[in-house]
């Protein structure tokens, strides 16, 4: 190019974006901190991304764990901070079999386990004498969790679960490292006791022997192949044959079952506590929506910032890409969608800790509005980050299509969000049946406060119906 | 509604009275559709809450559509209000929320005309005011993309390298190809020669 395009554009700027960055980011101190753990980074062989794009998958999975491990180590060996860890995580990008060690078992085992069960477990956990992941969905059955048909079923004379896949459709499936990686998991599995059926319950379960690796007696366990994208993460698939488990492998945190065989039930409050989680999920959903969609965004103007094509008269420079009508009219509203998105997602957080608070007194009358909200954008933020990923690269051309661009893998690694934690279409429901309970609390003259208060306004109009 | 030229858009306040009127609209309909499947009768359940999903869900998303934007809107304003950014910043905050309600509202253009809201006029006008905001927004592009903070390594990418030296980018990247290892590449002797 004649010009240095990339220096051109900053210097057309009519704001500064440092200080934005630094209010997106929560201060300079945080982004000068990113650049630090850059820097470490970059000097560690298992976070070099120079051969990224050309790994097989076997090449990726071992290269994820590596990272995995090497993340985890620098935490230990050089006492970073948790926040250290995630954001190194996040800026390495190469998930591995550790993403469910970290995100669903430890954080499960420390919401629905004893006191005695966290003691157990979480020391093994942290040393990473265990690998444990989540295997909740079966074959047959996903966002439907009542319809899981796997067992656990009480001996009392052994004082034993034993946990058994009744059919080929109950084969667990989780692409959490539940193939290759994971000695444990936590076992969605329907309770029964003394032939009664108290629905889906967790238990942690040891599939792998912890000195050979090999799977234990009635254990089938391995990978189910390629995914779209995520592929450092291994794709497992689980049945399980009569596997004998001690009663003491159930998390009984609310929930019990006594040694004689009595089923405790779980206080009322528990299920409204269990949300807590479920919106912490969709909450991080929300907010990394924002941030894929960024990065997506980033890429995609930048390059059409100093990509040129075509010049309108001969003898002139070729225009650049971003100066084309349709290319701008595409780039800015996704750059503002993004932001919409980036804001919704540190709205999101904040709403789950107030929840947080709230519950913690016992307050949980915002649960209904909150369930709503979490399920409808859970819906709506990943279908617009996925669809404006895919938009962004259309915009970069062929050179989109290449790895080496980053838009195919992060869109591989994207999508699956709208179909993970509830199928969009699932959430979206969610959020319908809130809308329909308030339309006929609007029709019966009661008064509504929340996100759905527009509703009493516009029933309130001339010709409303 | 009330708009009358282009920029009347901008305004938040007409941006989610119209976005409400959208969601309402949907919702009434929905429930209207959900209670002639139920018989008269409403229900959250069941079959005739199946029959009725594609309302329910449109309903769902244009709820969420307005919140979404609603809090944009309210975030921006926080922000400046409370003086944790400069007039700088804020300002092209601004022209970023009015685009984005804009956009938002150009994908409802259907429905807020379908139910009279808006005239084919009006939604005109929102295709024009959307077409003067990005122009607006154009020369701070390449900052706004700034201001998410995003590293090089972080990116991983040759087009998106903050320094715009994107072809050399994907030279150096071509580096680590396996076919690259050699000059007549795997192929040639096993597969090629021997025809």
């Amino acid at each position: 190019n004649p010009v240095d395009d990339a220096a051109a554009e900053r210097l057309k700027a009519t704001f500064d974006s440092e200080e934005l960055a630094a209010f997106l980011h929560d201060g300079v101190d945080k982004l000068q901190r990113r650049e630090e753990l850059v820097k470490l980074l970059q000097s560690q062989p298992w976070s070099d991304k120079t051969h990224r794009y050309f790994l097989t998958r076997e090449q990726e999975y071992v290269g994820g764990l590596e990272a995995a491990v090497g993340i985890w180590q620098q935490m230990r060996g050089e006492r970073l901070s948790m926040e250290d860890g995630i954001t190194m995580r996040s800026l390495a990008y190469f998930p591995g079999g550790l993403e469910l060690h970290i995100g669903m078992f430890i954080p499960t085992i420390l919401g629905q386990g004893t006191p005695e069960q966290q003691a157990k477990w979480l020391p093994l956990c942290n040393r990473l004498q265990i690998i444990g992941t989540y295997a909740q969905t079966e074959l047959g059955h996903g966002t439907f969790v009542r319809g899981l048909q796997t067992v656990a079923v009480y001996d009392e004379a052994s004082k034993e679960f034993v946990v058994h896949s009744p059919s080929l459709e109950s084969t667990k499936w989780w692409p959490g490292g539940m193939g290759k990686t994971a000695t444990h998991v936590i076992l969605m599995a329907r309770l029964f006791v003394k032939g009664k059926d108290y629905g889906p319950h967790s238990f942690v379960v040891q599939i792998r022997d912890l000195a050979t690796h090999l799977p234990l007696a009635g254990v089938s366990v391995g990978d189910i192949g390629p995914k779209m994208g995520f592929n450092g993460v291994d794709n497992g698939y689980l049945s399980l044959d009569h596997v004998r488990i001690p009663r003491d492998a159930m998390l009984m945190r609310f929930a019990q079952v006594t040694e004689e065989g009595r089923y405790i039930p779980p206080p009322p409050d528990n299920q409204k506590a269990a949300y807590a989680t479920m919106v912490y999920v969709r909450a991080t959903i929300v907010r990394d929506s924002g941030d894929f969609l960024s990065r997506a965004v980033t890429i995609a103007t930048r390059y059409a910032a100093v990509r040129r094509q075509t010049a309108t008269k001969l003898g002139e420079p070729e225009l650049q890409v971003l100066d084309y009508d349709n290319v701008q009219q595409i780039l800015l509203p996704l750059m503002s969608r993004a932001y919409a998105l980036v804001f919704m997602g540190r709205s999101m957080m904040d709403m789950y800790h107030s929840f947080d608070s709230a519950r913690a007194r016992g307050d949980f009358s915002v649960l209904p509005e909150l369930h709503a909200l979490s399920s409808g954008l859970k819906a709506l933020s990943t279908d617009i980050a996925a669809t404006g990923i895919e938009t962004a690269r259309r915009q970069c051309g062929g050179h989109g299509y290449m790895l080496a661009s980053g838009l195919p893998t992060l869109f591989n690694s994207y999508v699956q969000n709208c179909t993970w934690e509830g199928d969009n279409n699932v959430m979206y429901l969610q959020t319908a049946r809130y809308l329909m309970k308030a339309a006929i609390a609007v029709q019966t003259g009661k008064p509504l406060t929340g996100s759905a208060k527009y509703l009493s306004d516009a029933a309130r109009q001339p010709n409303a119906k | 509604c009330q708009v009358a030229a282009p920029e009347d858009w901008r305004a938040p306040a007409h941006q989610l009275a119209a976005l409400a009127a959208v969601a309402a609209q949907l919702t009434a309909q929905a429930a209207a559709v959900l209670a002639r499947a139920g018989g008269g009768r409403p229900g959250v359940e069941g079959e005739a809450w199946n029959s009725s999903s594609v309302d329910l869900i449109r309903a769902a998303r244009a709820h969420i559509a307005l919140y979404l934007h609603q809090n944009f809107i309210e975030c921006v304003e926080a922000a400046s209000s409370q003086r944790k950014l400069s007039a700088g910043p804020a300002a092209v905050l601004r022209q970023l929320v009015a685009l984005h309600g804009v956009a938002t509202l150009l994908d409802a253009a259907g429905d807020l005309q379908e139910r009279g809201y808006a005239t084919g006029r009006q939604v005109a006008l929102l295709r024009g005011e959307q077409r003067t905001l990005v122009r607006a927004l154009r020369p701070n592009a390449v900052a706004l993309t700034d201001s998410f903070g995003y590293p090089d390594y972080m990116l991983n990418s040759a087009l998106g390298r903050r320094d715009g030296n994107v072809y050399q980018a994907l030279l150096d990247s071509a580096k680590s190809s396996p076919l690259n290892a050699t000059q007549e590449g795997p192929a040639w002797k096993p597969v090629l020669e021997p025809l």
